[in-house]
């Protein structure tokens, strides 16, 4: 699975997500990827959100468009927001990450499996990718 | 707002120090970068948050170390099926397909469908239609197909217990 997030210089957000799945998924079965609200979400009011991970999980919380209600109604931080989702994914056994950003520019990344492929980059920050988790 | 942010992921999963080799791990660090390099340009020259995520996605896409589009996972029959969306934060608006086997870039169907249809998700064959109908480019079975994800299948489909890759291993 990969995905990407962005707020550009006129302060909207945007989200986009594409996986092949699970290696020998059978019946048809989808992930959260291509399921607004669950692997992908952006609403300028919040953050926009992509997701990777045990899609099962990701649906049953709505993990995406969840992050972005809690960033709305509650003033949580985006940063805040993901830690909790993905506190709450492992609390229920899921495994996975996520990448989101909100319209002031701030960009994160949490997972709970060992590594996650990931990168940023900014218009004050240079680009930077990591594999493993303690990088 | 002047600044502008970008932010991917290639796939969470259980890679760790030694289990990629080193080969493995500078592709999937050359593919990030070459994933932020498409979106960040495009904010850099002023261009859309939706321009720059769909960007970095095609080249995701295109780039066989990631599950998606080329280089994506079998599914137990030995087939590719992919699914993708894209959603823009200032109208939410949002465009989604699932289960597509002949198109290249999966997230460029799924703005088309956003941009072009009354519909938010399209899937199976009728979403590959949708993308002939509408000029989005198709690709053959084999485009999509790597040998180390035919691997990756017979290892699974080798072993029962596991039906399908539960544990996250290929991310």
């Amino acid at each position: 699975t990969v995905g990407a997030v962005a707020v550009d210089s006129a302060g909207h957000v945007a989200a986009a997500t594409s996986t092949g799945g699970l290696t020998g998924k059978r019946w048809g079965r989808v992930g959260d990827s291509p399921l607004i609200g669950a692997g992908t979400y952006a609403d300028d009011r919040a953050a926009a959100v992509s997701c990777t991970g045990a899609g099962e999980f990701f649906i049953r919380l709505g993990v995406a468009h969840e992050i972005c209600a809690r960033i709305r109604l509650t003033g949580l931080s985006v940063d805040d927001a993901a830690r909790e989702m993905i506190a709450e994914l492992g609390v229920m056994g899921g495994k996975g990450g996520l990448i989101a950003v909100g319209p002031d520019g701030v960009g994160t990344w949490n997972f709970n499996t060992p590594g996650m492929y990931r990168g940023r980059v900014s218009s004050h920050r240079q680009a930077e990718v990591a594999i493993y988790g303690d990088e | 707002m002047t600044g502008w942010t970008l932010v991917i992921h290639g796939g969470s999963g259980s890679m760790t120090r030694g289990v990629l080799s080193t080969a493995d791990d500078n592709a999937g660090r050359a593919g990030l970068a070459a994933a932020l390099d498409a979106g960040g340009d495009i904010l850099r020259g002023g261009g859309s948050a939706l321009d720059a995520v769909e960007a970095a996605v095609r080249v995701m896409e295109d780039d066989p170390v990631f599950n998606a589009g080329r280089g994506s996972v079998f599914t137990a029959e030995g087939r590719i099926e992919c699914d993708a969306a894209i959603m823009d934060g200032s109208g939410r608006t949002a465009g989604a397909v699932a289960g597509v086997r002949t198109t290249r870039h999966p997230v460029s169907l799924a703005r088309e469908v956003m941009t072009n249809s009354a519909h938010v998700f399209l899937a199976g064959a009728g979403a590959d239609s949708f993308a002939r109908a509408h000029g989005v480019e198709a690709a053959e079975p084999a485009w999509f197909e790597t040998v180390e994800r035919r691997r990756q299948l017979d290892e699974i489909l080798a072993n029962p217990d596991a039906p399908f890759d539960s544990g996250m291993k290929y991310g």
